[in-house]
């Protein structure tokens, strides 16, 4: 463990609980993409299925316990309890165009061909673009809330964090995995165009509005 | 190549 790693699992941990806080205190899941949190659940599922299988340490058994628990939360709150609040009307990615090509990728490149490695694959490239449908929800709405992009910043910097523990990590320890630090590769550049805006804007007091 | 290490990452 190296203090990228660590900043980067608060990092996440903090966008988790920051998007379901929003809702729950809100009452509302305006502006939010329930297809990104169902795709997020299912990074979750396919990933922490070792939970079952092996013991690492409390922190990445609670951890794990935690994102699997918030993620299905938030998940329960926009389709079930503030289902009224959904902005269905927006949330239109067709998300069968990321899954399908991830899961046949993740049968072509894998590091074994075993069941957990295979579903580790599928939910380390499902995560890498499982924001789409969140930013294209954005993109045409043309506005987000300001806690909305807090949640953004803090899901983007995580993986960001990860590479730079990546990069610790091949340094100090020469470990790599080239799926993993690709796919981190590929999904942080994804979140570039929301940090410059953030960045630019929300940091600055303004509200995060794209030219429509 | 790294051989399936215990995944240790979250």
């Amino acid at each position: 463990m190296n203090i990228f790693r660590l900043t980067g699992d608060l990092s996440h941990l903090a966008a988790i609980i920051i998007l379901l806080l929003k809702i729950w205190k809100s009452r509302s899941c305006a502006g939010i993409s329930g297809k990104s949190q169902i795709l997020f659940a299912m990074v979750f599922t396919t990933r922490y299925l070792d939970l079952l299988t092996a013991y690492i340490s409390l922190y990445n058994t609670s951890m794990k316990i935690i994102y699997i628990g918030c993620s299905y939360a938030t998940v329960y709150l926009i389709y079930a309890k503030f289902k009224a609040t959904y902005d269905g009307n927006h949330d239109t990615f067709r998300v069968e165009f990321l899954v399908v090509p991830v899961g046949g990728l993740s049968f072509l490149v894998n590091h074994d061909f075993s069941p957990l490695e295979i579903l580790w694959t599928f939910s380390i490239y499902l995560e890498a673009v499982a924001i789409l449908p969140q930013l294209f929800m954005i993109s045409k709405t043309g506005e987000a809330e300001t806690i909305t992009t807090h949640y953004l910043f803090f899901l983007g910097l995580y993986r960001a964090l990860y590479l730079i523990n990546w990069v610790w990590r091949f340094y100090f320890e020469g470990f790599f995995d080239m799926i993993a630090i690709v796919a981190g590769v590929v999904q942080t550049i994804l979140y570039c165009d929301f940090f410059y805006l953030y960045v630019t804007k929300v940091l600055k007091g303004k509200k995060l509005s794209l030219p429509a | 190549d790294t051989e399936t290490t215990e995944k240790d990452e979250l």
